[in-house]
């Protein structure tokens, strides 16, 4: 059964797309068969890895308000590994119109269900919020990756991310535990990298991943050429720190 | 009566709670009264300014949920000219508990209107999303004043906010207009932040602020020091930036 994976953290900006798109690119290219889910209504994912999401007939939003299967909305990439589930604005309704339905908190993990078996991953990228979308993730997955920047209020909201987990864990899904703490957007040339760094470790031990996704500007040109960065450019720091990560979670 | 701007952007990490709270102190500091409304439940504007949030007795969702008027829970900071409605994280669950409410959209509005006299500009940070908090401050606003980086994820969500604002401008607030649209982080040695600008600029061209917020680790650091740029370091360029950014809306 494929492992799900949320990437999430209310607090806005950190790189929680650019993880879960280039994470699952990365774990396509050593051909374990991946599934990427936009759960967020922006839909960066999905634009992302190229996809015109306002020209799309069904996306995720179906599946939640029940109308589609998940497998009808599907997309394929240009990897043949990585498959994805698309958003659009559509989505930003979700939010009202799901709150007075009965198995509202389970809508995706009963959804992800019939698919899940076809995959090694899923991976999930959440919006920057705590609420039903978010909620709904967390519901269905195995493990939260929790990307960081390492400045001021990111760090603050870290304490209100791991609170929201442990309620999830203790109502709706006892299995979730936490993947690892990514620092991304490091630069390593400035002291609050460094001092926020050293903080998390120090609350953490050991949830953060070796791996640091540095500052690379091939990271926020990849999304413009609807492609993620190994595909890009194969060479640049970005690509390498996200093959990197793939290989500390699959060999670790 | 203070003219109401709501800072606001669906899309995260874009500098709104740095733009809302660097400029209301460059409005204190040129010596117009002004209110600074956190209605984010990360309160990221609250301990920017060094209020320790988690100890506080009252906060803006007690005054939505209507057990506390306004002036109630109004704090002093550092500058004689800035007073701030502070948030914390009690304000996660105002989205779903006010849906139900007759006069959701409409609760900050009825609540600025006392106070509203008393400062000549009220500055509302904005959450991360287009939910009912963020409806609520721009239903009572006069105007938006919207941050933006120059990237590619930035420059997408732009046309869902202007599509949002002009929804609340027709069914909630006729009077609501654009103030601005803010350049923040600007890296004016890559590509990218001179090709989305350009492009902003071309899309809405009288609409864009001629101050540029450059990219300035000052603006990082100083909320760990809880103080406003202006009080941590008056001479860089961030605390600068803001400085320009007050006097092209006092004199323009
Ligand atoms: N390591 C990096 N180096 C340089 N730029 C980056 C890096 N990671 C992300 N970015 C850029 O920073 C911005 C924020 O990243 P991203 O959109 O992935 O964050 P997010 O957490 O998904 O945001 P949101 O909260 O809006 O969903 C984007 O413009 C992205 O291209
Ligand atoms: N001009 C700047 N130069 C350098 N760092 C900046 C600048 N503006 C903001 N930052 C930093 O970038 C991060 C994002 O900014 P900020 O938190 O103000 O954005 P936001 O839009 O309020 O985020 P959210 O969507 O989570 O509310 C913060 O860590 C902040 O300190
Ligand atoms: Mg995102
Ligand atoms: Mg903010």
């Amino acid at each position: 059964m494929g492992r799900i994976v949320s990437v999430a953290n209310q607090k806005g900006g950190v790189g929680k797309t650019t993880t879960a798109l280039n994470l699952s690119a990365s774990l396509a290219a050593a051909e374990r068969k991946t599934l990427l889910v936009d759960l967020d209504p922006q839909g960066n994912t999905t634009s992302g890895l190229g996809i015109e999401k306002d020209t799309l007939s069904s996306t995720v939003y179906d599946v939640l308000i029940g109308s589609k299967r998940l497998k009808e909305v599907v997309q394929k990439t240009a990897l043949v590994y990585l498959d994805l589930v698309p958003a659009n604005t559509q989505l930003f309704g979700a939010e009202v119109e799901l709150v007075g339905l009965e198995n509202r908190e389970r809508l995706l993990g009963d959804a992800l269900e019939e698919v899940q078996a076809a995959y090694e991953y899923v991976l999930v990228d959440c919006p920057p919020s705590l609420t039903l979308l978010t909620i709904n993730a967390l519901a269905a997955s195995d493990s939260v990756l929790i990307p960081i920047q390492c400045e001021y209020y990111a760090m603050e909201g870290l304490g209100q991310l791991l609170h929201t987990i442990r309620l999830t864990r203790e109502e709706l899904n006892s299995r979730l535990e936490i993947e690892g703490i990514l620092f991304t957007m490091f630069d390593g040339r400035n002291n609050l990298s460094h001092q926020v760094g050293e903080e998390v470790r120090k609350h953490f031990p050991d949830k953060v991943f070796e791996t640091v996704i540095p500052r690379n500007i091939k990271l926020s040109e990849s999304p413009s050429h609807g492609k993620p960065v190994i595909l890009y450019d194969i060479g640049c720091k970005g690509a390498e720190s996200y093959l990197e990560l793939a290989r500390e979670i699959l060999f670790s």
